[in-house]
């Protein structure tokens, strides 16, 4: 049940595509 | 004082001086002189033209270079302020901005909200969320029934879009971050902030030295 009560921005917020700390990795 | 340095330092096309940079941004000239560090090498691996194209920034973030993602198109599009395909120096660095833990939490909130209105709208609109988390799902190798997704998108979408319009306008955005703060938690960056260890940049830091 724990996706139901999920905010879908929160979900998508963890998108690897919104995380750019990728970026600085050597 | 000798100038030997900017002679014959060679900058790539759409680069901007630090110092123009650091005044319009929050980063200060040698956290932009380190993000030209950090820009060369994005921008050169793969076409060595000081431009950084879809692919590199794609093997960027996953370290391969056809892997295509919903989440950073947008944002690649969102850096691209020319929109003309490629991002440089200056719209890597302005953009860039938006993310470092001193920059005003309202432009986080206004960037976040264009990232999310796929269509360029003026508004989140309900298929444009659904769209996305549909994408995070696949992106992520969840599998969850439809009827899951519409109630997850509906229960979302109700609490966002408090004039009852079936579209989330800026201010309603707003509203709803500021009940849900953690939503723009990755629109801060806290390697921004030390930015100049991992990438010095000592031969453009004499440069701006001659200049002053």
């Amino acid at each position: 049940a724990a996706p139901v009560t999920m905010n879908a921005f929160e979900l998508i917020s963890t998108s690897q595509g919104l995380n750019l700390s990728s970026l600085f990795e050597k | 004082m000798g100038c030997f340095c900017s002679k014959n330092t060679r900058h790539t096309p759409g680069y901007e001086e630090p110092t123009v940079l650091a005044a319009e941004t929050p980063f200060t000239v040698s956290e932009v002189e380190a993000l030209y560090e950090l820009f060369k090498k994005l921008s050169s691996s793969i076409i060595d033209d000081g431009l950084i194209h879809k692919e590199e920034f794609q093997l960027a973030l996953f370290k391969n270079r056809n892997k295509r993602n919903l989440f950073a198109d947008r944002i690649f599009d969102l850096f691209d302020i020319k929109r003309n395909g490629v991002i440089e120096f200056g719209e890597f660095v302005r953009s860039l901005g938006v993310f470092h833990p001193n920059a005003p939490e309202a432009d986080k909130i206004g960037f976040a909200f264009r990232l999310y209105d796929l269509r360029h709208t003026g508004y989140i609109e309900r298929e444009e969320l659904k769209e996305m988390v549909l994408a995070l799902l696949q992106e992520s190798d969840l599998i969850l029934s439809d009827d899951i997704v519409e109630v997850i998108v509906d229960k979302t979408f109700n609490e966002a879009d408090t004039k009852g319009d079936g579209r989330i306008d800026q201010e309603e955005w707003k509203e709803f971050v500021s009940k849900n703060p953690s939503l723009i938690k990755n629109m801060t960056l806290p390697y921004l902030k030390d930015i100049t260890l991992a990438f010095p940049s000592f031969v453009v830091s004499a440069e701006v030295e001659d200049l002053e």
